[in-house]
């Protein structure tokens, strides 16, 4: 574990606190794709296959039950909670899950490390991750207003995609035998995919302005 | 030592 590694799980879980305060304090969901959302909760479920089965720490396993306890929760609160799933808006949140999905799954059975279920299934999760984000950015790119939160939830994710580049160029120097490329490319697109976004975040933060992408 | 196939990032 090093400092890049850290901060990058630390910032994945505020992402996942601030949409979660959202969700109970304000009891709203404005702005959040439930689209994005239930694409994590799949890749969570089909990523930590093996939490009962390969022990790495206490730590991992906690982590793994925080982002797969959070992320069904999320899930839950916006299709199911009375107020919370009133702030949800349907006709914004219009991209098709099995667009990603299908071809990520038709790419884990190509591409893995292994061809066994528990592989392809991390594989598929790895890339589904690295797309996940898109339904949330065309959403983002529909809204007029992006409340601050919305905003800061974004740029935490993409800020832990970040600081997960420099946690494996840092292993890729100090580990023996540190290669994966399947993580690298996939994470290098997802991290690409914020660039527009940080863009515009860091612009309107400069200029003391509200977020709002273009058109 | 050869990680084999144990994913030790989340």
């Amino acid at each position: 574990m090093n400092i890049f590694r850290l901060a990058g799980d630390m910032t994945h879980l505020a992402s996942v606190l601030v949409l979660l305060l959202k969700i109970h304090t304000i009891k709203s969901c404005a702005g959040i794709s439930l689209k994005t959302q239930e694409l994590y909760a799949l890749v969570f479920a089909t990523r930590y296959l093996d939490i009962f089965t390969d022990f790495i720490s206490l730590y991992n396993t906690t982590m793994k039950l925080i982002f797969l306890g959070s992320s069904f929760s999320i899930v839950w609160y916006i299709r199911n909670h009375k107020i919370v799933s009133r702030s949800y808006d349907k006709s914004q949140d219009t991209f098709r899950h099995y667009f990603l999905i299908i071809p990520c799954l038709l790419l884990a059975l190509l591409v893995n490390e292994k061809f066994t279920f528990k592989e392809v299934m991390w594989a598929f999760s790895i890339y589904l991750e690295a797309v996940a984000i898109l339904p949330q950015l065309v959403l983002l790119q529909r809204t007029r207003n992006i409340d601050n939160l919305t905003g800061q939830y974004v740029f935490l994710l993409g800020a832990y995609r970040a600081l997960y580049i420099l946690n494996w160029i840092y292993r890729y120097f100090t580990e023996t035998h540190y290669v994966h490329w399947i993580t690298w490319v996939s994470g290098l697109v997802q991290t690409l995919l914020y660039a527009d976004f940080f863009y515009y975040y860091f612009e309107s933060w400069k200029n003391n302005k509200k977020l709002q992408l273009p058109a | 030592p050869s990680e084999g196939n144990i994913h030790d990032e989340l």
